[in-house]
C-alpha cells in the first residue's frame, strides 16, 4: 500500500484546490517559511481523524478552515481527501483504491466520506487500525517534535512501542 | 498481552543499537525497562556515542538527540514498517556529514515504506525522487509546482505547475 | 512599581512593532496586556505577517516562530541593550532570505551589544569578525581554534591554534 | 563594558583547559554536532549564577565535572574563568577588568572568587544585578529555546518584560 494523491481545499491556507501526487519512494517538500509546507502534513494528520485542534496547531478545529488573506474573504469549508493504492490489500477493504475524506463547515458540521461514500469517523480510524498509519503513530514526525522521542519521560516512551506491539 | 509487549521490547531493543551505531559510526545504545510491573514500567535511554563515555541523553547536543531519536524511529520501523512516513524538517539539528548518515539509512528502507521529507537542506534534497516546491506568490495562498534536482548545479528548477 | 512596568510595556510594544515590520518586510505585531491587575496580568502575541490576516502566533509556521521571537528580543534590546549576548543556534529554522533579515537586524546592534553566535549557517559566518571552530579531534574532548571566513571561496579555514 | 576572555578546564568536556579570547563585534562559534559549542554556553550560563542542573542539561550538578572518555580518566575539578572588560564602569567595582571564578570539586565543595578573592556566591550575581548580564536574563539564548519566548503563557511572557524594567 502506499499514498497515491492528497487533494486540499479551503483547508488552512489552501484558499484554491491543490493536488499532489505522490510516487514509491522519496518526496522532497521545499520552501521559504511560511509557505504552508506543514499545512500538507496537518492536512494528512487531520484528514486521518486527528481530534485534537492543539496538535494542529489551532485554538479550535474552526482555525482549520481558510480564514482569508487581505485580498480574499475567508472560506466556509474545508476539505481534505487522501488516495491510497491498495493493490496489496493491506487496508480491510475490496477496493483497489481507496479515498478518504474529511470535510469541516463554518457551521461546525463534519463529514467524512470512504470512497465518496458518507461514513463514520470511527470507520476511517479502523479502517488503518493495524497499519501503522493513524494521528497517533510514529509515521506523521511533527516539525520540532523529532528530540521530544528522546526527550518524553519514560512513561511515554512506552507508548511508542505498545503502539509497535 | 504481557510476552507480546516483551518479545517487541527486545526486538527494537536489539535494532536500535544497530541503527545506533550505523548513525554514530560507532559506541552503543541500550532501552532499559525501569523496575516493576512490565505492563506499566518506562523506558530509559542510555547511550555511548564512540569515544565517550555512558552517559544519560540530556547530557547530549541538539544534533545527538535527533540522531539518538532517528535511529530509535527506523528501529521500530524494521518490526513495524509504515506504509507511508512523513518527516518534518527532521534534518534540521544535523551538519552536513550526519545529513549523509541520515540519507544513508533511509536509502535501506526504501523498500518497504514511502518517505514524504519537508527540507531545507540541499543534501537531503539530492537524495529525492520527486520534489514539490511550495510557494506564496499570492501571499498567504499555498500553491504547490513540481521541480526537480539539478545536480550540475545543484539546485532545485521548476517543472510546468502541477495544480492546472 | 506599576508605572515603571506600564512604561517600559509601552516602549516594548512599541519597537517590537517596528522590529517585527524589518524583520518580516511589513505587516504588524501587538503585544497586549490581558485584563486585570497590571501587575498580574500576562502579555499575549498576536501577529499579521504581510498580506495575511491578524492571527493567534499559534498557527504560525517555526521559522515564521522564531522570526517574531528574534523580532521581540530586539524590541527587549534597543530598551534595555545587554553588554554581551549569547545565541545558540536561532538561525536554526530560518531560510536563507530570512536568514540575510536576521543578520542584517543584527548589524543594527553592533554599537551597543557584543554578540556570540553558535551557527551551522554559511550566510551567518560571513558576517562575523572572528570565528572560533570546536572540535573534537580526541574523541570525547574539545579544543577550540581561530578560524576565518574566505569570502572567494565562501568557506571557513583555521588559522595557527588558540590554545597553545 | 564587554567580554574579553573565557577560560575552561575540567567542565563537561573541556578536559584540557581552553581560552577563549572575544573582541567587540560578533563572534561566530562553529562546529560539528556533539563537539562541545553548546557546552561554551553552559560554562558562561555556570559561572554566571546558575544553580539549576536541569538548564545545564545535566541531572545533577556532578555532571558539570569532566566525566571522562574512553581514553581519560574523568575530572576532579570543574573551574571556569570569565573576564569582561569594564572600563566604562558599568559593573559597580573600581577594576577596569573583571575577573568572575568558579570551581566545583568531586566532593561537592564549590568556590566563587572575584579578581581572585574568594567570594560568596551572591556577590557575583549582586555584581551583575542590574547590567543585563545574568542566568535568567535574556542575554544567553540557549539552543532550541528561541521559539519558547514566543510559545510561553502569557503569565510568562510577563516575566521576560519585568526583567526590562
Ligand atoms: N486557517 C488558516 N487560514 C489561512 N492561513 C492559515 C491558516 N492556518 C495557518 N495558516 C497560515 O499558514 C502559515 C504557516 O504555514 P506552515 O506552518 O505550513 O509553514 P512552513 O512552510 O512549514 O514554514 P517553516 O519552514 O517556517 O516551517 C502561517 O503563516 C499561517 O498564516
Ligand atoms: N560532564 C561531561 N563530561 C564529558 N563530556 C560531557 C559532559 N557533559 C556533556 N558532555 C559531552 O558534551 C557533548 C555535547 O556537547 P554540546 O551540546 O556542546 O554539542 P554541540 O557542539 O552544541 O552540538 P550540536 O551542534 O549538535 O548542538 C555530549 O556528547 C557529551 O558527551
Ligand atoms: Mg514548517
Ligand atoms: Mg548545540
Amino acid at each position: 500500500m502506499y499514498l497515491r494523491k492528497l487533494q486540499v481545499s479551503g483547508f488552512k491556507s489552501f484558499a484554491d484546490k491543490v493536488e499532489v501526487n505522490f510516487d514509491k519512494g522519496v518526496t522532497g517538500i521545499i520552501g521559504p517559511n511560511g509557505c504552508g509546507k506543514s499545512n500538507v502534513s496537518d492536512s494528512i494528520r487531520w484528514v486521518l481523524g486527528e481530534q485534537s485542534p492543539r496538535r494542529l496547531r489551532g485554538q479550535g478545529m474552526a482555525d482549520m478552515i481558510f480564514n482569508g488573506t487581505v485580498n480574499r474573504p475567508a472560506g466556509g469549508m474545508a476539505e481534505v481527501t487522501l488516495t491510497f493504492d491498495n493493490a496489496d490489500g493491506l487496508l480491510p477493504v475490496s477496493y483497489r483504491e481507496v479515498a478518504v475524506t474529511r470535510r469541516l463547515h463554518r457551521s461546525g458540521e463534519s463529514e467524512y466520506l470512504i470512497n465518496n461514500t458518507k461514513c463514520r469517523m470511527k470507520d476511517i480510524t479502523d479502517l488503518f487500525l493495524d497499519s501503522g498509519i493513524g494521528t497517533s503513530a510514529y509515521s506523521l514526525m511533527e516539525q520540532g517534535r523529532v528530540d521530544q522521542v528522546v526527550s518524553a519521560k519514560p512513561k511515554d516512551r512506552r507508548e511508542l512501542l505498545e503502539e509497535t506491539a | 498481552s504481557v510476552d507480546l509487549f516483551l518479545e517487541t521490547f527486545e526486538k527494537v531493543k536489539e535494532n536500535f543499537n544497530r541503527s545506533f551505531r550505523r548513525m554514530f559510526n560507532g559506541g552503543r545504545a541500550e532501552l532499559i525497562m525501569e523496575e516493576g510491573d512490565p505492563m506499566e514500567a518506562g523506558i530509559e535511554i542510555v547511550v555511548q556515542p564512540p569515544g565517550k563515555k555512558l552517559q544519560h541523553i540530556s547530557l547530549l547536543s541538539g544534533g545527538e538527540k535527533a540522531l539518538v531519536a532517528t535511529a530509535l524511529l527506523f528501529a521500530i520501523y524494521e518490526i513495524k514498517p509504515c506504509p507511508f512516513c512523513f518527516l518534518d524538517e527532521i534534518d534540521a539539528p544535523l551538519d552536513d556529514a550526519n545529513v549523509g548518515r541520515f540519507t544513508n539509512m533511509l536509502r535501506n528502507f526504501l523498500d518497504r515504506s514511502q518517505f514524504i521529507i519537508i527540507t531545507h537542506n540541499k543534501k537531503t534534497m539530492e537524495m529525492c525522487d520527486s520534489i514539490y516546491g511550495v510557494t506564496m506568490a499570492e501571499e498567504g495562498v499555498t500553491r504547490l509546482y513540481s521541480m526537480q534536482f539539478n545536480k550540475k548545479n545543484n539546485n532545485v528548477q521548476t517543472l510546468p505547475p502541477a495544480n492546472e
